[in-house]
């Protein structure tokens, strides 16, 4: 009376293996909206690994919504639509620096200053780039209360090529360690029924290697 | 669902002090006495937090968020990195042995770079404020007695100057590092003196057996309505043991409210 599926795998000593479970067939799944347009419903997902001869290896858990999120540039408007599960979505969003300038950040912080957005019947929150990638506890309750998020990587006008006096463009020095930094960053978040799109940066492009490999890797993704 | 693996937050018990002002090296404050806080040196350190959170909480600095009190915290262009580049120590015990599994020491996020020290072992992390780490620690564990943490966190590596009309990112020297631009001050948002260096997310002690599951993936695809949808759950098996073991992967999937359940 719930969905349950397992199967054997042989790993090699020391190996690491990349491992896609025959896909899950759902009829009628409860569907996850934007706040405003229906509910938030969110599955359990549970993952253990049992090892032979040694028992439970490890385990993980996360809270999904059913969701297709699509955005196109609209050649009428100049502006992007948003389409959430087939519907084009009028977006209302809030822009968001960061909650505390000493960083103390907690679950229930995040819980409080969400619902505000959520209670002035905004849709979206938009993390602007020169701040931080929000913690897994800020899109948490972003999935809670439907709302979407656009999460920007950290680049901006002022501080890539433009401002005064003019900075540089191809800023940050390690290119390597930005994309490094954006991996696993979004491996940290992919997951969030909120998450809605990411962007390379506010008011500029990332350096134009950085700019190519997120285009291409996070289309991989 | 019921677990036999420890996690451990390791959100209390931490201390902290300027590194310049510490004699001892890494291997030194994790083999010999955990440091006292009777010294003038150490005080109680918030983690997750930035340094300057923990000035705070020790009164050190005035609240940066009332009046012009900003003014009167020391701006690391001024003060220079040494300044704000401090150690944090922490010590735990596991709560049962690990028995051919493993143990792994994991940081959310440190800004900007960190050199960990456990029982006299160490390492150093990359560079990078948005970037997560996760050491394997089993073969540096104190089994049966105390382990013993120090971290010690480097400001990033070009924290800028803000010149003194202000100005949308300072001197944007900030921007030449993956950390946050808006530290050094932005539209209505003053500087932060230390740049947000610090352990600012969370820190956790992880059990597992020898295989660990790495960043699971889960995708819904739906079919020509929404009416019917595919689960598609990819992730990376890391076997951290010498020997080959066969794992099964059980998945559990049901309505967050557990009265209802969904069928396939």
């Amino acid at each position: 009376d719930h969905v349950h599926t397992s199967e054997d795998i042989v790993l090699e000593g020391n190996s690491t293996k990349l491992y896609s479970i025959p896909p899950l067939p759902f009829q009628s799944p409860a569907l996850w909206w934007p706040n405003g347009l229906g509910d938030q419903p969110l599955y359990k997902v549970d993952i253990t690994l049992d090892v032979r001869e040694y028992g439970e290896s490890d385990s993980w858990s996360h809270l999904f919504g059913f969701r297709h999120i699509d955005s196109y540039i609209d050649p009428s408007t100049n502006g992007r639509t948003f389409v959430v599960n087939g519907e084009p979505i009028f977006i209302r969003g809030g822009n968001w620096i960061v909650s505390d300038g000493l960083l103390r950040l907690s679950k229930d912080r995040y819980e409080t200053e969400v619902n505000f957005h959520a209670d002035m019947n905004l849709n979206m929150i938009r993390i602007w780039g020169g701040a931080l990638a929000e913690r897994p506890e800020f899109y948490t309750a972003c999935d809670k209360r439907g709302l979407l998020v656009w999460q920007e990587f950290w680049i901006t006008g002022d501080c890539n090529g433009r401002g005064i006096e003019p900075s540089d463009p191809n800023w940050p020095l390690d290119h390597d360690l930005f994309l490094t930094c954006a991996h696993d960053t979004v491996k940290l978040l992919r997951n969030h029924a909120s998450l809605a799109l990411w962007c390379g940066g506010n008011e500029q492009h990332p350096a134009a290697d950085i700019n190519e490999a997120l285009e291409k890797n996070l289309k991989i993704v | 669902m019921a677990t036999n693996l420890q996690s451990i937050i390791l959100n209390e018990g931490w201390v902290a002090a300027r590194a310049s002002d510490v004699q001892l090296r890494g291997q030194d404050l994790t083999t010999s006495q955990f440091p006292s806080l009777n010294s003038d040196l150490w005080m109680e350190a918030v983690v997750p937090g930035t340094v300057l959170t923990t000035l705070l909480k020790n009164d050190l600095v005035p609240d940066p968020f009332y009046g012009l009190n900003n003014l009167e915290v020391p701006d690391i262009a001024d003060v220079g990195r040494e300044y704000y580049t401090f150690w944090f120590c922490n010590r735990f015990k596991l709560p049962r042995v690990p028995q051919d599994g493993k143990v792994w020491l994991n940081f959310r996020a440190i800004n900007y770079q960190a050199e960990v020290f456990l029982n006299g072992f160490s390492v150093l992390l990359s560079k990078g404020m948005f970037l997560r780490h996760t050491i394997d620690i089993t073969d540096w564990l104190n089994v049966y007695e105390e382990n013993r943490l120090a971290v010690l966190v480097h400001p990033p590596d070009h924290p800028g100057r803000i010149p003194p009309e202000g100005g949308q990112g300072g001197d944007h020297d900030i921007a030449k590092d993956v950390a946050a631009q808006y530290v050094e001050g932005w539209d209505w948002i003053c500087s932060i003196g230390d740049r947000n260096t610090g352990i600012w997310d969370v820190v956790s002690i992880q059990q597992t057996g020898p295989v660990r599951l790495v960043d699971p993936h889960l995708v819904a695809t739906f079919h020509n309505s929404y009416t019917q949808a595919d689960l598609w759950m990819t992730t990376e098996l890391f076997n951290a043991c010498s020997t080959r073991v066969t794992v099964t992967v059980t998945l559990n999937v049901s309505l967050d409210d557990a009265s209802e359940f969904c069928i396939v």
